[in-house]
């Protein structure tokens, strides 16, 4: 092939023509923030290109704030068109929150909004964050607990991982540490690392895309959903651990699952636009799938997955393609090389528990 | 010692962002305030709950009015601050249904006031502009601690998000 499209996803996480949304009582949501706006004629054409294979919807049921005019954003555009591919003929909103004034913060203006909707999508994906060294914790710790009320409420909140792998800050001469990212170091979100083709022209396994953000928050402590899985790998992979000063490891450790982040299709101001690439593609991929997820749920009676991450670190992998293979970025120095994280069997720092396969992980939910 | 708190707060602009100038003291701004939450503990170990499948709590989610209930600042946190607000003159304000925010749109000059320490300026990137305090904030003591932090002063909007477009890497890159 050449390039992810959504037949590429769809096979790869073996989603059946027949794996779609019934449409009712589910619906999921991408968020923008820094004036991205999608484009009703991008979608179209998206789907017009890619989305034979699958029924499909081919229109947002709703935008949440301002659509503003002009160029489409390359974000909206790929965040829309993957969420809606994965999570095929569900109802899908968009949040828009460019900041209507010059002193609005727009994520803040997002969450605010949470608190004042009784109705909302069951899964919202982010492709936002910031370095947790650049905010301060009062900020972080407040948003954390608005996590949690989305969580509470039985909503999924989804993030990128980032894309500086580890990251890198540099704390004067010759001192480095690994760089973690809020919200992605949330302990209350599932936050959503990045992962590579073997062969990047084949459906072939999958490999650690460098880029994937990862690693340990300095600000959160690691939850107890988390402690087991995060203590085996420390104990398993000593060899290729780097040094204990560039990160936390009693800090919240991140990504929780991943899937594929690079050499994505998207259509932006009605021009397919190849190599496309980031945490920002895997994110509404999952996010799709979990939407599916709900929908069979809720059509059986249960509830919305809601925050995920207790579930899914109990099913020890169960449901999902476990990545093995490849490390993602960090410091750029003597000590570490470049080298962040490596992948490892079992839960990783750089891909989480790994990558869906739909039907199992369907399986695993339902129950 | 003036009787006035200062919070964390991330004042530090990224250097992308040209500094324009002060904004008029007429100009309006749009502050949010972040009111303390009561039950933080009770509402922590209930997402515990609903999200354990081995809980016989899994899925039982809280509507939006029963998270208000458990979080809604109490009658104090609310009655002091709105007091603070209404002596500055700010009266323009919305709330949540969790009431735990409050979005109040005054003038510079009024919000400097407020919050002691504060100076509004423009700061310009690309084509987009913004107005946020050079300056750390301090807010009374007594209204200190009814609040987790006031947004709007410092943080901007980053340069990008997590996507990329690569080029096609050349055979030497390779």
């Amino acid at each position: 092939h050449l390039g992810v499209t959504p037949a590429i996803l769809r096979a790869r996480y073996n989603l059946t023509a027949a794996d779609v949304g019934s449409g009712q009582n589910n619906s999921q949501a991408v968020a923008q923030f820094l004036e991205q706006y999608y484009h009703p004629a991008d979608l179209a054409e998206f789907m017009a290109m890619f989305g034979r294979t699958f029924p499909h919807r081919s229109e947002v049921d709703r935008v949440v704030g301002t659509q503003g005019g002009g160029k489409a954003g390359l974000e909206a555009s790929l965040d829309i068109e993957y969420i809606m591919s994965t999570g095929a003929n569900v109802s899908t909103w968009v949040f828009t929150n460019p900041g209507r004034h010059e002193s609005q913060e727009p994520f803040l203006q997002w969450m605010v909004l949470l608190s004042n909707m009784s109705d909302l999508p069951w899964v919202h994906t982010i492709s936002y964050g910031d370095d947790e060294d650049s905010l301060s914790t009062a900020y972080m710790m407040r948003l954390n607990t608005e996590f949690m009320k989305a969580g509470v409420r039985g909503i999924s909140l989804l993030f990128a991982s980032g894309d500086s792998g580890a990251g890198c800050r540099h704390q004067g001469k010759d001192k480095n540490t690994f760089r973690p990212s809020f919200p992605a170091s949330s302990p209350y979100v599932t936050t959503v690392g990045g992962t590579t083709f073997k062969n990047p022209f084949k459906v072939t396994y999958e490999v650690t895309h460098y880029i994937s953000g990862g690693g340990f928050s300095n600000v959160f402590k690691m939850p107890d959903y988390q402690a087991s899985a995060v203590e085996g790998y420390l104990k398993s992979v000593t060899a290729t651990l780097p040094p204990q000063s560039y990160f936390n490891t009693s800090g919240r450790a991140y990504p929780d699952m991943a899937a594929l982040s690079d050499n994505y299709w998207v259509v932006s101001n009605r021009v397919p636009i190849p190599w496309v690439s980031g945490t920002s593609a895997s994110t509404p991929v999952v996010g799709g799938m979990l939407s599916l997820i709900n929908g069979q749920r809720l059509s059986k009676g249960l509830p919305a997955l809601g925050f995920l991450n207790p579930r899914l670190y109990k099913l020890k992998g169960q449901g999902l393609f476990d990545v093995t293979e490849g490390c993602h970025q960090g410091c750029l120095d003597e000590q570490v090389q470049g080298k962040g994280f490596c992948a490892a069997p079992s839960w990783d720092p750089v891909t989480g528990w790994g990558t869906p396969n739909y039907p199992a992980l369907l399986a695993a939910l339902l129950s | 010692s003036s009787g006035y708190l200062e919070y964390d707060q991330d004042v530090l602009l990224p250097k992308d962002w040209t500094h324009v100038g002060r904004v008029d003291p007429s100009e309006e701004v749009e502050l949010t305030f972040a009111l303390k939450q009561q039950n933080l503990e009770l509402l922590e170990e209930t997402l515990r709950l609903v999200s354990d499948p081995g809980s016989a709590q899994y899925g039982k989610h809280l509507s939006l009015q029963e998270v208000a209930s458990l979080v809604r600042p109490s009658e104090l946190t609310q009655k002091v601050v709105r007091r603070w607000l209404q002596a500055h003159g700010v009266s323009n304000c919305r709330t949540v249904r969790t009431q735990d925010f409050l979005q109040c749109t005054m003038t510079a000059e009024v919000a400097e006031v407020l919050l002691p320490g504060s100076r509004f300026h423009r700061y310009v990137r690309d084509r987009r502009s913004i107005v946020r305090s050079s300056a750390p904030y301090s807010v009374h003591e007594e209204v200190h601690q009814h609040l987790d932090f006031v947004g709007g002063l410092h943080r901007v909007p980053p340069r990008e998000k997590d996507v990329r477009v690569k080029h096609r890497p050349s055979k030497g890159e390779v």
